[in-house]
């Protein structure tokens, strides 16, 4: 997976870190003081969208072979996340009780083509 | 989508300018996070748990949980077992309310919020009470009882006991997952307790109500399905 940066601007991720602290929540979210939340973006280029590393899938590198040789080559191919991982966070709820909890696929570790 | 390069060729929609896109990126993060949380509104928290209660109970948890039979497992086995199951878990940690805890009849309030459409299957519910000897003897038999408060003293129900030597101060666990699953069952949103020691000199010595480094606390380990999902199910 490519991180993106001013010279990319082929299927990659861009990171993205979203401060608990800057958007005012510090007082009730007791951990982490923010998270890396990343997003997905570029071009996924005919050439590009099924090489190993980048296609999505098995399935994604098999249907970019199918585009390469003429067939079903009107669909296109999307830069998606195709890793994340939960964010586990410890706040107060309402009744100012602390919870611990893991959010699923909170954040994005790395891109791909569908 | 004019350069042929720029934007999602699929999603028939401009390329939003960098700050907008990223401002909208964190609003959106913002709701998705509360949703996930089962929040409607960010909390208002008022006049948060004082940091001593906060550490102290971090502090006990850290060291492991408690099995059925009252040994101790440490967290990374539970986390792995956490990750084989699908729903999400939470980690509920609450302090007894000073206002509603009856420390002379120790008596000890835990208040729960629970949206409505909500079901927890409570996993495990462990009560931490800190016990100390109030004489001089090196040690005391002691027998702690937790009971389930009942409208009248007589409907209280037994959830826990444990036997042990009341040496001088130290953290004791109770396994109260039965009542605690009975009370979310009929949608209250309190779990009040009423603690009895025998051997005990002082029933003072319970609870610690307003000490903060000893205040009582319950652990209850939840998973949150909607109703809804259930009976589609």
């Amino acid at each position: 997976s490519l991180d993106c940066d001013t010279n990319i601007n082929l299927c990659c991720k861009k990171d993205i870190y979203v401060s608990f602290r800057e958007i005012g929540w510090q007082d009730w979210i007791i951990a982490p003081d923010g998270y890396h939340m990343n997003y997905c973006m570029g071009l996924c280029r005919e050439h590009f969208a099924g090489a190993p590393g980048i296609a999505a899938s098995f399935h994604a590198a098999v249907f970019n072979q199918l585009k390469a040789n003429g067939i079903h080559s009107a669909i296109s191919s999307c830069c998606v996340p195709t890793q994340r991982r939960p964010l586990s966070m410890l706040y107060f709820d309402p009744s100012h009780n602390i919870i611990k909890t893991d959010i699923p696929d909170m954040i994005v570790e790395a891109c791909g083509c569908t | 989508q004019t350069s042929g390069d720029a934007g999602c060729p699929t999603c028939g929609m401009p390329a939003l300018e960098k700050g907008t896109e990223e401002q909208l990126l964190i609003e959106i993060a913002k709701l998705q996070i509360l949703s996930k949380l089962h929040l409607k509104e960010r909390p208002n928290i008022t006049d948060p748990v004082p940091r001593a209660f906060l550490n102290a109970a971090l502090r006990k948890l850290h060291a492991g949980r408690v099995r059925q039979d009252g040994t101790v497992e440490l967290n990374s086995n539970l986390e792995r077992q956490n990750a084989r199951e699908k729903d999400q878990g939470y980690e509920i940690i609450s302090f007894a309310d000073p206002d509603h805890g009856d420390a002379a009849k120790s008596g000890l309030t835990f208040q729960f919020s629970k949206e409505r459409g909500m079901n927890f299957h409570i996993l495990q519910s462990t009560l931490w009470l800190y016990f100390k000897s109030s004489s001089e003897a090196p040690k005391e038999r002691v027998t702690a009882k937790v009971f389930l408060a009942g409208p009248h003293q007589s409907n209280r129900t037994l959830l826990s006991q444990k036997q042990f030597d009341l040496k001088w101060g130290s953290w004791h666990t109770f396994l109260i997952t039965r009542g605690v699953q009975n009370i979310f069952d009929r949608g209250d949103k309190q779990v009040k307790l009423v603690l009895e020691c025998e051997g005990c000199q002082d029933l003072a010595v319970l609870g610690s109500l307003g000490n903060a480094s000893h205040q009582p606390f319950l652990v209850t380990q939840v998973r949150v399905r909607e109703e809804h999902s259930i009976q589609k199910r």
